[in-house]
């Protein structure tokens, strides 16, 4: 079954680019 | 004057003096007495890095001083000194760039509610500002940040694609930072189709035009494989349109077809 959206969380999967998704930081990458 | 050198070194130690008593008026005085001729390439170069030093050294008020009177949306100046926010150093670092890697949550933060701001500038090592955090806390705030302004800008740009708001869709993608983190062809997750899509469906001619004027992909397919000109009934353009139907099919057939000739001929170049 097609999972609905409401507006907003439709708008972003549709134009937000995946490189804006979070970048996954660990303690390693800060050091 | 024309005969003073004007010391580079010794216009720095001095903006950085000012900058770090935190003193706004001060800082006033220092640049109207000792930064002229402001047109000297010498002074306008210390001058230009003056919010790079400022994260550095200069308590929040004195940055938000600077802010508010020399980055102005309006090009309005103040001493006739105008600061880019997202100016880049030698190193290609902005001032986001500096705060972030100097753990100034509060600038990181302050910088970030800019209306101009831009954080995905890439340093010469080709960072973004996120990724020059050693604060684990900072970054994740920055993350937070990006999500939100993604989430509402995102929201604009479909309010304005429903509204055919031509002005507001140019003004949305004209900005750097919305460039780079709004994909224009990307696949509305409810009809499975982009944007290109859906106003090829709705046989709107100039909204097609305008968004393959602006980076909508004529080689995107939907989630059920079709490129946007399958979704064009079949029509010869060598025949007479008897209806406006037809009419509009036909010129969005040469409409997708010159796109597609248009971007193979540059993917090849390329």
């Amino acid at each position: 079954r097609q999972k609905h959206y409401n507006d907003g969380e439709r708008a972003v999967l549709q134009f937000g680019k995946n490189r804006s998704e979070p970048i996954i930081l660990s303690y390693k990458d800060m050091n | 004057l024309s005969s003073v050198v004007i010391s580079k070194p010794l216009l720095k130690l001095k903006l950085l003096d000012a900058l770090r008593q935190g003193s706004f008026a001060n800082l006033k005085d220092l640049l109207q007495k000792q930064f002229q001729p402001l047109d000297d390439p010498n002074v306008q170069q210390v001058l230009h890095l003056m919010l790079h030093y400022a994260v550095q050294v200069a308590p929040m008020a004195v940055i938000k001083d600077i802010v508010h009177h020399w980055i102005t949306a309006t090009g309005a100046t103040f001493l006739n000194i105008h600061l880019d926010l997202n100016e880049q150093d030698s190193n290609g670092n902005t001032p986001l760039h500096i705060a972030a890697y100097q753990s100034r949550g509060d600038i990181v933060a302050f910088l970030l509610d800019q209306a101009t701001i831009n954080d995905c500038v890439l340093n010469h090592s080709h960072l973004q500002a996120i990724e020059m955090c050693k604060n684990l806390n900072i970054a994740q705030m920055m993350q937070v940040k990006r999500s939100t302004y993604v989430a509402e800008t995102a929201q604009e740009f479909r309010t304005a694609f429903n509204n055919r708001d031509f002005g507001h869709l140019e003004s949305i993608l004209s900005s750097p930072r919305n460039a780079e983190l709004l994909d224009i062809n990307g696949m509305d997750p409810e009809t499975g189709d982009t944007v290109l899509h859906e106003f090829v469906k709705k046989r709107d001619v100039i909204m097609c035009r305008w968004l393959l004027e602006h980076g909508a992909d004529p080689f995107k397919r939907d989630r059920k494989g079709k490129l946007p000109i399958e979704l064009v009934r079949k029509v010869n353009e060598n025949d007479t349109a008897t209806n406006t139907k037809i009419a509009i099919d036909i010129e969005l057939k040469k409409l997708l077809e010159r796109a597609t000739r248009e971007q193979s001929v540059i993917d090849v170049t390329n």
